[in-house]
Parts: structure tokens; sequence; C-alpha cells
């Protein structure tokens, strides 16, 4: 009866609440010490004191992973322009190497429950000492409960990388700043070898164009490439570009210039007209 | 790139 169904959404809501009064600086944590299994918005607490809240999926490959962090791309067509928060938001610009400068600052924005449909950064991205990455990739504007499934492409790093690096991409990236002639093609990041939870290395190269298939191997996530014309890109998701630098083609995010033009959180996806299964698209 | 994933938002987790 609704009044049946009144009564479980209350308990269910009143259940989500009880989420509130958890201490804990990640989901791991999380699910440690309050046994949670569930995944769902929990609320963590900086080192500070901040209390924010944020999306833990708690299944996967033994589960407590924290959302940190979601690249959103608004407008293809845009270049360096509003919402491209990792990239700059302040046009394609030689004297603003680092761009908006997300990657390796404090400055948070956007909301769990919006992480597909705009770009995602909270305190966690700096907070928690992490040992391992997990990266999914969700069509735009999907809700929370349905990103699991909806997902086009899941996987996780098991390795441990984060350690080496100071436990975060905050600290990451402060070794291997993404600005605009820090180096050349050869002086990029780490790659790291991923382990697939939803699709498989031929699903990956299907997802880039054609050319940049014979400039990468699928199964890596790998940190700031550099392309031919040394702007820096943050990350190339779930591949390692091993023979070419075009990696403005199939690495997101990036410092504040492009040559010419290209510059953008997805900077040359577009390059030969999108979906169109050819060149560089 | 393809349609699939450039309209795809990327989250990141930690572990």
């Amino acid at each position: 009866t609704p009044q049946n169904l009144t009564r479980t959404n209350f308990e269910h809501l009143e259940r989500l609440s009880n989420r509130s009064r958890y201490v804990a600086r990640s989901c791991k944590e999380i699910r440690d010490r309050y046994n949670e299994q569930e995944d769902g918005l929990y609320y963590l607490t900086t080192a500070n004191g901040m209390v924010y809240q944020t999306f833990c999926d708690m299944t996967t490959a033994g589960g407590g992973w924290t959302l940190v962090a979601s690249v959103h791309e608004n407008s293809i067509n845009g270049r360096c322009t509003v919402g491209d928060r990792w990239s700059s938001q302040q046009g394609n610009n030689l004297n603003l190497p680092d761009g908006d400068g997300n990657w390796s600052n404090r400055n948070t924005f956007g909301t769990a429950e919006g992480a597909t449909s705009d770009d995602f950064k909270n305190p966690g991205y700096y907070d928690i000492k992490a040992e391992d990455m997990s990266v999914w990739h969700v069509p735009n504007n999907f809700p929370l409960d349905h990103w699991n499934l909806a997902a086009i492409l899941r996987y996780h790093t098991n390795n441990r990388f984060l350690r080496l690096y100071g436990g975060n991409l905050f600290q990451l990236f402060k070794h291997y700043p993404v600005r605009y002639n820090i180096g050349s093609c050869s002086n990029r990041g780490p790659a790291v070898p991923i382990v697939y939870d939803h699709g498989d290395r031929e699903t990956t190269r299907m997802f880039y164009g054609l050319k940049p298939r014979k400039e990468f191997e699928p199964g890596f996530i790998t940190f700031r490439a550099i392309n031919n014309e040394r702007a820096a890109m943050a990350i190339c998701s779930g591949v390692k570009p091993i023979a070419g630098c075009n990696t403005e083609h199939y690495c997101i995010g990036g410092g504040g210039y492009f040559y010419p033009d290209q510059c953008g959180d997805f900077p040359s996806f577009d390059y030969d007209s999108l979906g169109m299964g050819q060149g560089w698209s | 790139a393809s349609k699939e994933m450039t309209e795809a938002a990327v989250l990141l987790f930690y572990r």
C-alpha cells in the first residue's frame, strides 16, 4: 500500500542518513571499520576535519574504492573554455603553461551525484593516501545507482604503484607536472598495468581512432604524456603510448597550451570528426 | 575517438 511504501522509503533514508555518523578518511576505512558493503554515497573527513560526501564502490575487487574526481567533456568543440577544468578555462594560452592547475592544487568542484554531468574533484584527491586506482568510463548524465552497469569501461590497478608516487595523484603530478613545455615526448610519467572489470584490451583499442591504435598498447593507465608539440596531458586511460607522440588524440586532461589549438579536457578526440572511425578519431 | 568514449565521463577512484 502507499503507506507501506512511504514507511519503506523512510526506513531506507534513515539507514542512509546513519552513514553521516561514520568517521573515516576513505571508503576503504568505512568498509573495514563499519563493515559497509553497499555501493553509494558516504561522508568522509579529511585530516583537517573537513567533511565531504562522495561515492564508494564497495564491490569491485574487494571494494573500498573512493571516488575522488571525474573528467567530463561538456563541449568537445570548446577549446580550453568554460567547463575545461582539467586543462584550462582561460583559453589556449602560451603564458599559462599549467592552465587551471587542478591536477596539482587543492581546489575542489562539483558534486558526487553530478560526476557524470560535470567535472568533479573532492578533498580526497589530495587527502587520501592510496595504493591503487580504479577508473570508470560512464556515459554522460547517468544517475549514480546505474554507473556500474552503464559503464563502457571499468578497470583497476593492483600493483600498489601509488606508494611510489606519494599515495595520490596530487603528489604524483608534483613529480610529473602537467605543464606545457616541461619536456618532450620521451619524458612521460609511469604506465601502470591494469586489471579489467568491464571490457578488455580489444574493446579499449576500439574506443580510440584508427591512427591512435598504431601508437599505443592497451592494458595500461599512463600518467603525464607529452605530445610532439610539447603539450602535457594528465592521463591516457586504458593505454600506453609506445610508438608515436600524438597523445592529444587519446589522452585526457592537460596544461594550458596546445599547439596549434587542440586545448581541452579531451584535447583532440574530435580531430577527424567524431565517431566516424577515420584517421585520428 | 569514438563518440561513446567522448560522451562518457571518466571517474577516478583511489584505494
